[in-house]
């Protein structure tokens, strides 16, 4: 499902260069479960950007479902970020004026999908993660744990084969957590690949293999 | 330091009340080092907005250093916010067009700080945050993690007698947590008083006391 070959990206500031990622190899099957570990300022987030389609690498080759990601147009690789993907941001990046809803019926936008049946699909999603009686709430009138379950909420909607998550538990509780970790567990039983980056070690646990980065590179890629 | 009686606030979505804090009686002192944890949505962070004099109640009253926080007028509660409190906040809130440094000096203008001084001091922090080779990035050059710590050294830069830090490792691997922890049990012990929301069990540890909500309410206030 993905491949990379020397993946490398950075980022001149001032007049000095971070190597975010310096040549990464990796291979991840479909219905891959997988942990992406590393100390604050490794490249994990670089990395699930490059794979999301959200940036681009400054050189080497990334390999998605088959096709050669630098070889998109633009048209091609908003499908793909909106169809074939699912990103739960660190950061959420939900958008301020829409409901927690409407927010999480954003991607349903890219496939044709019934309006009705689209709502009663968020929705559902929502209530699964505790949010039912949050669903006309705005970002700003959310918690951050409840922010972040919107965004999950959010990236599960149009049932992507690959659903890559940053730190999607970082402001939960340990009981919302799991919970979390148990859909998500169900989802790949499901055929759904999960790439999900977490700094605790109970939540990297719910995953079958762990890649640990350190300086930009894969230091370690081994069953869990 | 710190007392709260019948504390109370609700907020109207739509055509019905959330009860986000449900009549909190606190008693905090000076060098106290307080946890406060609770499930997603339980009123952590309305309550730390509140005695960050962030945000008013609906009902009861705060004291905080001997004064009743409703008879303060905007001038004196600015004050407080930037001399007297230190606030991490959940989402970070720093400033996107600043650099790292110029983001944690900005408590320092309302303290008659000398500006060398204040940059010399906002840099140590960093570096000791492990920051030295980000002070000039902004936020949007940063990790998450980074952009974690940067919030942490604002708080820290006004040596205010009150830190309040609202989930301050959500984002950190847990050497860079540990290594936060041990800044604040320094801090405590040079006599700092310290309240932060965590929802991981291992940082709570670092506290003498840990107060649970639940619903809006503390259920349990105890030794830790
Ligand atoms: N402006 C608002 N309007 C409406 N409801 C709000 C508003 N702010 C907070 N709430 C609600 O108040 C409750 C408490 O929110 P708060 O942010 O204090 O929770 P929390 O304990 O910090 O949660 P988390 O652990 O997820 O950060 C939540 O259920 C939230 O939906
Ligand atoms: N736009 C940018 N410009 C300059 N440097 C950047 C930029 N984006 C990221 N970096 C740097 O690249 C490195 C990797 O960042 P990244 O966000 O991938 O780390 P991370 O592993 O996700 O960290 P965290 O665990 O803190 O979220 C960091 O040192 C960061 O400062
Ligand atoms: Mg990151
Ligand atoms: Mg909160």
């Amino acid at each position: 499902m993905i491949r990379t070959d020397n993946l490398c990206r950075r980022f001149h500031v001032g007049d000095s260069w971070v190597h975010a990622l310096d040549s990464v190899d990796l291979a991840i099957d479909e219905g891959d479960f997988v942990a992406v570990m590393g100390p604050s300022g490794s490249g994990k987030s670089t990395l699930m950007n490059i794979l999301g389609c959200l940036d681009t690498p400054d050189d080497g080759r990334y390999r998605l479902l088959e096709q050669e990601v630098e070889l998109l147009d633009d048209a091609e690789l908003s499908r793909i970020r909106n169809v074939h993907i699912g990103f739960v941001f660190q950061s959420f990046h939900l958008l301020p004026r829409l409901t927690a809803v409407e927010n999480v019926m954003l991607p349903l936008r890219y496939s044709n999908t019934d309006l009705l049946q689209a709502r009663q699909h968020a929705e559902h999603l929502l209530t699964r993660l505790g949010l039912d009686d949050r669903l006309h709430h705005k970002p700003n009138q959310l918690s951050g744990g409840q922010r972040q379950r919107v965004a999950i909420a959010r990236s599960l909607v149009n049932q992507p084969p690959l659903l890559l998550a940053d730190e999607p538990t970082g402001n939960l509780d340990s009981k919302t957590s799991d919970e979390i970790m148990e859909l998500f567990t169900e989802l790949n039983r499901g055929g759904q690949t999960i790439l999900m980056v977490t700094h605790e070690d109970e939540i990297a646990t719910y995953a079958r293999r762990l890649i640990r980065m350190r300086d930009g590179k894969i230091e370690d890629d081994s069953l869990n």
